[in-house]
């Protein structure tokens, strides 16, 4: 579904070069469930950012479905963007005078085959909270609103920087049965950024990022 | 330290009320390292703005150092919150247009006794960002300086609601030696939430918050 060779990316701070990717090269086939782990710093939402077409490599080259990214215009990436890709922020980004409800409609509105609003609300386990606003929400119930209104959009590819940060065990673990139940029912696409090792272990392949490339790639046995 | 008897939160939306603490007593020592463990929506960021004059309980009492805050106007709670209190959030209210290294001497310039700012950017694992604005810096980079902001008031009672959620092991036992560190040498108390076992493990006490009510408190025989 995805493939990037020698994705490279140089941040310049004033007169200071930093390259934080050092050209990375993966393929992530279609339905597959992968984890990314690296130390704070280590550049794993810049890597997100491209896959996403947030952010376009300094060099290299990225292909979607076998169109390249790397060299698109905004338009192409912006189609792209918005009919293919799903994004979990490190910030949430919740619309205030939204309820959480309204927030997640808000997307399933313009997407082009979405998922029940209220059946994404049950997954997050937020029906209770559906009617309350992000200021009327505790910090995991924020997240989970995020979460939801990139599950409803139905993205061939998911992408979550850290979803479950936020939650506890017992909460993650519940929204991860459904990012799973997605990946494996829909054959979506999620490329997950985590630091926790429980959820590392759910994943098909996982990817360790360390001074800007991929210091190894597991693959597990099992989920 | 920090006292609370019978403490009861309850919040009221559109007609519905709920209520989040249903009487909670405790006693915090100065020179403690409290943490609070609890699911998502259980409570907890809503007892630590109490306890940090943020938010004042529906009913019940709070002492500091045996001054009634409970039902403190709002100028001495502002003194309360300003002189003796450091707070580190869920978010981490950065101001964009500063540097890291400004956005921790803003604070320590209206400190009273504050720690150095290179210090404590040293202890953060940041002398190398100083010079970064926080859009110029990764989440868990925001995260530390959001954590320096709070540590270079010097405060003596230091609340910090799940500050290593985006910070991977590593990095994270950095920052909690930083903590440790100050609450050992200098006495101060800090009360931490997180969902991080191994911090839990590195508490004087754990207070397990389920329902509105502290379910149970773990005594650890060694830190
Ligand atoms: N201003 C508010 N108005 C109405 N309800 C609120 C408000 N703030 C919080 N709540 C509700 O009170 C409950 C407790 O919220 P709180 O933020 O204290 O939880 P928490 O334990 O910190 O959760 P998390 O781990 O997700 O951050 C939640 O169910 C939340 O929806
Ligand atoms: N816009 C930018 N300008 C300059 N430097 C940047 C910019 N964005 C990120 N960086 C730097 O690039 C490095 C990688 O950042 P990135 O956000 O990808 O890290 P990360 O792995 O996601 O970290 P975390 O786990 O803390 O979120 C960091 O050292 C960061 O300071
Ligand atoms: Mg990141
Ligand atoms: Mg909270």
């Amino acid at each position: 579904l995805l493939r990037g060779k020698g994705i490279r990316k140089t941040y310049l701070t004033g007169e200071v070069q930093i390259e934080v990717l050092k050209g990375l090269d993966f393929e992530i086939v279609e339905g597959e469930f992968i984890v990314i782990l690296g130390q704070s710093g280590s550049g794993k939402t810049t890597l997100l950012n491209i896959m996403g077409g947030m952010s376009t490599p300094t060099s290299g080259e990225l292909y979607y479905r076998g169109e390249p990214l790397h060299n698109a215009d905004e338009v192409k990436l912006n189609a792209y963007r918005r009919s293919s890709v799903g994004f979990v922020f490190q910030h949430y980004n919740l619309i205030p005078n939204l309820t959480a409800y309204e927030n997640i409609k808000l997307v399933a509105d313009i997407a082009e085959n979405p998922l029940s609003v209220n059946e994404v609300l049950q997954d997050m386990g937020l029906e209770d909270w559906a009617g309350h606003f992000p200021s009327q929400l505790s910090g995991g119930q924020q997240q989970r609103v995020a979460i939801g209104r990139a599950l409803v959009k139905n993205p061939d590819l998911l992408l979550c920087d850290e979803p479950t940060g936020a939650l506890d065990s017992k909460t993650g673990i519940q929204v991860l049965r459904a990012l799973l139940k997605l990946s494996r029912e829909n054959r979506k696409t999620i490329v997950i950024i985590t630091h926790n090792i429980e959820i590392a272990k759910m994943a098909q392949r996982v990817f360790y990022l360390k001074d800007g490339l991929f210091e190894k790639v597991e693959v597990n046995d099992y989920p």
